[in-house]
């Protein structure tokens, strides 16, 4: 039953995508359904909108934000948190004033699954499958989802080879999946000021750049976000996150979407590494999906009232 | 099972390489062995001192094991058996699955 829908479980696609249906028909003051393409499989690409409409008494826009979970097929703790903050979002938007206040004055896009196909391919055939699931030459299938943005395109830490976990694809947005979301993020660059993708595993808050060493030019500002995100992580179990831009704090890579997404315009761009560390990796207990998501979610609320402030 | 018991015996190995010959031939063997590297996500990005946690085969996890005591590098083994734990962690999916 949806009504009991169990978040501290992982899902397939199909209960997720049901649970999408349901969320949209059962609160439909608060959320939006709708898709924004179809993937190389041809399953709708579906996001949630959150938020109320604007009263005539406040502005005629809102500023928005974006969320991706479930980009690398094997991270299911990515999709498990995109459900969980929807869920919070519904549940506390009349009782916690921080939950009113984000609803009210801004929407949020939700996108549970970026990568369907892979998702769906790590339950039935192969449980550490990360790409998407185009086919490739030498008979290799799948494109890094996260390598395939349109910004220094295959360059540091993408590899050129199809059958690479990190194959960049044969050219930028060759993903139907990421060409969907970058079309739609840049139609929407204006309004669109923070942009977050959920990842596992490392148990860092990253920022722009990627691609590079050097500073983002509102360095100050995102480090201050980040800075906060971390410690409201760490406030509700004491879990320890890093945090700093992702070329150094991580690795370098080319073709994020976090470096896209800044690129265009967007000044709070962020990649989250949820956990753990390493003792369990991909494979995170359901027992643990419950204290990410907590700590998660004070993190994303904390980044966001940081953009209702003036930085 | 799960997956068709694919990744019975499979582990998952943490080595860190102390200087830059170590990482090198780790390089190589993963790249010999095919196998599939957890972190960082490419063998591009393995350098002295970078934890990596590598998800290998039975049969690879062996060979690899193997040339690190040969090799005298340290490492530890995260998951002993990949199939274990998916079963263990995962238990509605099994609940589903018998459904």
């Amino acid at each position: 039953s949806l009504s009991k829908y169990d978040y501290e479980d992982y899902h397939t696609l199909e209960e997720i995508e049901k649970w999408m249906h349901h969320m949209n028909r059962t609160h439909s003051n608060l959320v939006q359904m709708f898709s924004i393409g179809t993937s190389y499989e041809g399953r709708p690409l579906y996001v949630l909108k959150l938020g109320t409409k604007p009263s005539t008494f406040r502005k005629s826009y809102k500023r928005e934000i974006w969320m991706d979970c479930g980009v690398h097929a094997r991270e299911w703790i990515g999709p498990a948190f995109c459900q969980w903050f929807v869920k919070e979002a519904i549940n506390t938007y009349k009782s916690d004033r921080v939950m009113k206040k984000i609803l009210d004055f801004l929407y949020i896009y939700v996108m549970p699954v970026l990568n369907p196909d892979g998702y769906r391919y790590s339950w039935t055939h192969d449980r550490f499958w990360r790409k998407t699931r185009s086919k490739m030459r030498f008979n290799c299938y799948g494109v890094d989802a996260n390598r395939n943005w349109k910004i220094r395109f295959c360059e540091e830490g993408a590899s050129l080879n199809p059958c690479d976990n990190t194959y960049c694809g044969p050219y930028a947005e060759s993903e139907p999946e990421v060409k969907a979301v970058a079309q739609f993020i840049h139609k929407r660059r204006k309004f669109i000021k923070i942009y977050m993708t959920f990842h596992a595993y490392a148990q860092m808050v990253l920022y722009p750049y990627s691609y590079q060493y050097d500073a983002i030019p509102n360095f100050k500002c995102v480090e201050s976000a980040a800075q906060k995100a971390v410690q409201a992580i760490n406030s509700a179990y004491g879990v320890r996150y890093r945090h700093g831009p992702a070329s150094s704090t991580l690795y370098l890579s080319s073709g994020s979407s976090i470096d896209w997404v800044y690129n265009n315009g967007i000044p709070y761009s962020f990649a989250f590494e949820l956990r753990d560390t390493g003792y369990y990796g991909f494979v995170l207990p359901q027992g643990l999906i419950r204290p990410t998501c907590i700590e998660t979610t004070l993190a994303v609320k904390n980044i966001t009232m940081h953009l209702l402030k003036k930085c | 099972h799960l997956y068709n018991n694919r990744y019975d015996g499979d582990k998952v190995i943490r080595i860190v390489p102390k200087n830059d010959n170590e990482a090198d031939e780790l390089k190589n063997m993963y790249q010999q062995l095919q196998v599939d590297l957890w972190q960082p996500s490419s063998i591009s990005n393995i350098w002295k001192d970078t934890i990596t946690d590598v998800h290998a085969s039975n049969v690879s996890s062996e060979a690899l094991l193997t040339f690190l005591q040969q090799a005298n590098m340290e490492y530890k083994i995260l998951v002993k058996n990949l199939q274990k734990v998916i079963e263990k962690q995962n238990p509605s999916k099994a609940k589903r699955k018998r459904r």
